[in-house]
């Protein structure tokens, strides 16, 4: 079985599959072998990240004209993609059995693959709750703002509730200082250990960089596109701390 | 009846709530009774956005212990609050039946408003469809960004397949220039008159502003932290826009 780490935040926008992309990137960089899952399955984004054009889609999976395998496209160096369909409401709440489905499909593949790396879409619907706790790893993303802060905290305590295999991991976006990144992950590991006793552990931090934006534009992750900027360094860094951490083979 | 105004996006993180809370303060100043709806059910933004406490919300309500005008609360002059709840997921997606009460609940309000208001989450699932479906009016906010082109793209297509009652209404957030909202504006309407045969009508634009996060950190609407703001001005644009236009009494 290939471990799986979903990539979720509860509040819309904050980074994550900027995250997801670059991670999986970095950890490709790394040697490692990447199935990056674009699990926001009504809302694709991660093939406009990548800058690649998949012909099928997740949908077709879900509606058994294709296999996984099939759909899968080359990213960049170890990493491939398992698109999703745009504009599609059907699969933004999937019903158990065709969840189900996708599930057991993404847990039986037929390919190497040393990691399974889950975006999934914000909020804290049923399906992302779901996604989450079929996952081996979850890491929340969240912002220094109020907003992001509470729609964090509120998704750690709904999957903490619902029987998450593993604490949490954590990631702090568009921080302006490290310091704020460290005092926002401090907040939310002291409302956590208090109110639902449960250790989140930190990963680390990404300072606000607009080389992230610029690669937005050029469809590129910024890991290529900008690889000495300040967020590739960031995204090195987590790379290397989830890979000898918690997902270490 | 009261006309309603529903903000949604597709993409996360794009600007609607704030969108909506400015856009209910800028209407709120020239007289115009608001009722803002936090229909984000799940994850309750607007009153952190407001720096409001509400005891209760729309759990309530659906619930059948509250009655919505039992669980409004107070924002600035001329805005009245129905707030939504935080890490909630059987409200991300409701029921028919429970949407129908929800519905008609806004519907035959016990109260005077001349607008209700209602900010969606983002999106395209089933609840997000049928909240737009169910307002006069719906207002899809993009950034110039790909991403969230295509998913605000991929939104107004399933509402007009759908059966939207008027032809949506556009705004472009996060613009650098003027000159990159109108030519994000125009390509937004080029693809969905010549695909949908549908004319998008732009309300304009809100330019990237760092008062906005500085008044999310304040918990106040940036009409009122910083009334003499590019974005402040911009929001009062666009409410003048929407009440002598589509909105108009
Ligand atoms: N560290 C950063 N510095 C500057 N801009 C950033 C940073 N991270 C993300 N962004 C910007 O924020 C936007 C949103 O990021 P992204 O699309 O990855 O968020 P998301 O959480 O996946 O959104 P959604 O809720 O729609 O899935 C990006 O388009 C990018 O321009
Ligand atoms: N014009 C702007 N200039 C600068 N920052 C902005 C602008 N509009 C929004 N923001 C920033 O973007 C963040 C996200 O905005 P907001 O929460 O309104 O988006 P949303 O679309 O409602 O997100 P969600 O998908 O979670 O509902 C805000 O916290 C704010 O800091
Ligand atoms: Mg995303
Ligand atoms: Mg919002």
């Amino acid at each position: 079985r290939v471990p799986m780490l979903a990539v979720a935040s509860g509040k819309g926008g904050v980074g994550k599959s900027n995250l997801a992309v670059n991670l999986a990137v970095a950890l490709g960089h790394k040697g490692v072998r990447v199935l990056l899952v674009d699990a926001d399955l009504a809302q694709a984004n991660l093939d406009l990240l990548l800058g690649v054009h998949p012909r099928f889609d997740l949908q077709h999976v879900l509606s058994g004209q294709k296999t996984v395998e099939e759909i899968i496209v080359e990213g960049p160096p170890g990493v491939k993609l398992v698109p999703a369909c745009s504009g599609a409401p059907e699969l933004a709440e999937l019903d158990d059995y065709r969840r189900e489905v996708l599930l057991r499909a993404l847990g039986h593949l037929d390919m190497a693959a040393d990691l399974i790396l889950m975006d999934v879409a914000s909020g804290v619907s049923h399906q992302v709750i779901s996604l989450c706790r079929a996952a081996d790893r979850v890491v929340v993303v969240t912002t220094p703002e109020t907003p992001a802060f509470c729609d964090a905290y509120a998704l750690i305590k709904v999957l903490w509730q619902r029987g998450l295999q593993a604490a949490p991991h954590l990631v702090v976006n568009f921080a302006d200082t490290p310091e704020e990144a460290e005092e926002t992950a401090h907040r939310i590991r002291l409302v956590a250990r208090r109110f639902l006793k449960v250790d989140v552990d930190v990963w680390g931090h990404v300072p606000f960089d607009h080389s992230i934006p610029r690669a937005v534009r050029l469809q590129e992750p910024v890991m290529t596109a900008f690889p000495t900027s300040p967020a590739a360094a960031a995204y090195r860094a987590l790379a290397e701390r989830a890979w000898t951490g918690p997902l270490s083979p």
